[in-house]
């Protein structure tokens, strides 16, 4: 489709732009309330003294998400996508003009609450995160394939409530691993702060 | 947008199609793992003796909804999108081809786990729920204003898990509320039953 290959285009721009500046690039997808944000908040806490961090937030509505994390003293940019339930690689474009590239050397950027569409649509991002809660049940993995192929790392996160759903995390673990034997997966506890150093490591940071 | 046009004229021929049949209808929306299925399954447990009951089920793969529910002797029909996040009105009519509609009193739909496009896309069914878990935090009603627009109910699920989540469930209520003041919320326990009674009354089943 057209629309997919305008979109590689404009994300193959995008991850030149952020090379020539030499900005390390991370982006984070997940299901609705999965625990995006507060992943990235745990990361910029540990990792604000050694990199000088950007942020780019998107959702349908509202500045919750980037308000959080500008709290932290990160530049941040919210994108409002309005209906559409994923990011593109245009908007980021965008968003990265509303960015001093000159100071910065690590951007995260989070998609839309969403399992589906984000993984047909980069932006350019050097890295490729997925986030699940182990809330959402046993199935969550198997039934999205196509986001755990495109992800280098899949964080199971809120693994301080698996006893409570009756979830055994190691299925959900061998189901990524089955998808996509190359995926790096880490489990979590972002309240905490449990597994956040695994998943800087897991993304060479 | 054309497609949307397409759309409502189909989800209307649906709709006609299921009066004739004198079918009611359920179309239950909602985030990944939310517990749309197990809504559904509580549903069917006490509505069988009343209603001849029929379930299509949406997902990008696998049948493991379908496969739960065809347990409680109900007529299914899985849909695999294959990479599409939303079910759409010809695919519900294409599903209806597979089931006897001269069999069936009540029809349950569900969408993909999804709180963005299925909003948008009507597929022709009487009712909208609305299903989204107490575990994706504080934000995901007003995050998602046009499916709480789009909706009759909304169920607020997973309530036992309220305090260990640190969630107010009752500001979650006043955000549904204050997005669409007409939608009926509930809040629910679909593992125990806790609150079916009143989805049920609130559907008019
Ligand atoms: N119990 C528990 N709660 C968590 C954990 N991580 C995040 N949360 C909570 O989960 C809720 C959602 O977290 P967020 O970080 O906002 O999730 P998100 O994926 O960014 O959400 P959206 O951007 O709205 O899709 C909040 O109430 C968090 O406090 C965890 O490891 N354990
Ligand atoms: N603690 C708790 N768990 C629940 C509740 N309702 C459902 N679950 C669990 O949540 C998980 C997901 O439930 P499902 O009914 O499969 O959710 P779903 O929305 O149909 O999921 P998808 O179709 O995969 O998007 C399962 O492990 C359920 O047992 C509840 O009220 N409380
Ligand atoms: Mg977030
Ligand atoms: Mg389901
Ligand atoms: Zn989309
Ligand atoms: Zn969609």
């Amino acid at each position: 489709e057209n629309l997919l290959k305008m979109n590689e285009e404009l994300a193959s721009k995008n991850r030149e732009l952020l090379k020539k500046h030499g900005i390390k690039s991370v982006e984070i997808m997940g299901s609705i309330g999965s625990g995006k944000t507060s992943l990235i908040a745990e990361m910029v806490k540990r990792l604000k003294e050694k990199y000088r961090i950007g942020f780019i937030a998107g959702d349908l509505t509202t500045t919750i998400d980037s308000d959080r994390i500008s709290k932290n003293g990160v530049d941040v940019v919210q994108i409002n996508t309005g209906k559409e339930c994923h990011l593109d690689a245009n908007l980021v474009m965008k968003a990265l003009e509303r960015l001093d590239l000159e100071a910065l050397d690590l951007l995260f950027i989070e998609n839309v609450g969403n399992l589906i569409c984000p993984a047909e649509f980069r932006l350019g991002s050097e890295k490729r995160v997925v986030v699940v809660s182990i809330t959402e049940g046993p199935f969550m993995v198997v039934k999205h394939p196509f986001i755990f192929m495109e992800a280098d790392v899949a964080v199971i996160n809120k693994i301080d409530l698996a006893e409570a759903m009756g979830i055994e995390v190691s299925k959900l673990e061998k189901d990524a691993l089955t998808i996509n034997p190359r995926i790096k997966v880490v489990k979590t506890n972002c309240r905490t702060g449990g597994g956040i150093p695994k998943v800087i490591e897991a993304l060479g940071l």
